[in-house]
């Protein structure tokens, strides 16, 4: 593995995106994963739509009566991936623009599919192949544990205690082997993670945090996806 | 540029006295500070209570951001667009990771990648 990967530098990540008041994170986490697979798949970046998962995305836990994907309540990335799945695809960003809202209805036109999932799976709870499935398939969907995140401005956020209780979906587009650390003097390696809370939110809309340690569960659910080359077909 | 703003107020704004009481100097400063906040983020509030209130809670945040400062000192904490939510209000129109969901028990496994070169 490199001590230093990046998925930015190599123009698999889209700009900064901004959820607005709306939970709907999980959209957010899985369209730039597949962004980043679709990328890896027909060498073009294309930036996809939240709004259809928000809007048309009502996949449920079938052993769990009415966990379902919910709009601007709430989601999970997995079953976002299901419904992509089963759906077709997903539809250019600017085919079916992002509202904040959750009101409005589905919209989806699978003749305007730009990227498909060829299929998905979970990342086993270990840093070297978390690393290892990053640099191979593209940005990964993961959840987090956001109190640290509230207030964060900048850095490397290596808390000493934080609830490994996820409650945030985020994308992993990177990690860096020398953060410093005040509190350890000495260099700290870390994930980059991309967030939708826009440009103006951490460090240009990433948040860097301690790698090492399932550091606010940031190790434990993490979700890596295979785009089908759309081109090909 | 945020952080050089807020790190002074922040450490100021913790040195409550011991009943629990702010100073007024420490009041007048996170005063100062909420101004600045509501120009940088465009925030207005509806009438004197709910400006109150959400200074109220701007103050808490700060303080907030005080123990996460102690608790994280490799990253900066400070004043953020949310500083003038409660932790339930952020978690309701920010989060919206949906926990009762759970990976499907037939969920496919990555396969094991090799990690030396």
């Amino acid at each position: 593995l490199p001590e230093d990967f990046d998925w930015r530098e190599k123009g698999a990540v889209t700009a900064v995106k901004n959820q607005g008041t709306c939970g709907s994170c999980w959209s957010f986490s899985t369209t730039g994963a597949l962004e980043g697979a679709n990328f890896l798949a027909t060498g073009k970046l294309v930036s996809l739509s939240e709004q259809q998962l928000v809007d048309c995305d009502h996949e449920c836990d079938p052993e769990l009566a009415g966990s379902c994907d919910s709009g601007c309540n709430g989601g999970l990335m997995n079953t976002a991936f299901e419904y992509t799945l089963k759906a077709g695809g997903i539809m250019r960003e600017e085919d079916y623009p992002y509202t904040a809202t959750d009101r409005g209805r589905c919209k989806f036109d699978k003749s305007k599919i730009v990227a498909k999932v060829a299929n998905f799976s979970v990342v086993s709870l270990d840093e070297d192949q978390i690393a290892a499935n990053l640099v191979k398939n593209g940005p990964l969907a993961v959840g987090i544990n956001s109190v640290f995140m509230q207030t964060y401005i900048g850095g490397v956020s290596c808390p000493f205690i934080c609830s490994k209780h996820l409650d945030h979906g985020v994308l992993l587009v990177g990690y860096g082997s020398a953060g410093y650390s005040p509190i350890h003097l000495k260099d700290k390696p870390y994930w980059i993670i991309k967030n939708s809370w826009g440009e103006n939110w951490g460090e240009n809309g990433y948040y860097k945090i301690c790698k090492g340690s399932n550091v606010c569960g940031v190790d434990s659910l993490v979700s890596t996806v295979v785009a089908l080359n759309t081109k090909s077909q | 540029a945020a952080a050089s703003e807020v790190d002074p107020l922040i450490r100021q704004v913790t040195d409550v006295h011991d009943d629990g009481a702010e100073p007024q100097q420490l009041l007048t400063a996170a005063e100062h500070h909420f101004s600045l906040f509501k120009a940088r983020f465009n925030k207005s509030y509806g009438s004197k209570a709910e400006h109150d209130y959400r200074f109220k809670v701007f103050r808490s945040n700060l303080r907030r951001a005080v123990r996460h400062q102690k608790l994280d000192p490799s990253a900066t904490h400070g004043v953020t667009q949310f500083s003038d939510l409660t932790p339930g209000e952020f978690r309701k129109r920010f989060l919206g990771l949906n926990r009762r969901l759970r990976l499907p028990k037939d969920a496919n496994q990555a396969p094991i990648l090799p990690t030396n070169k």
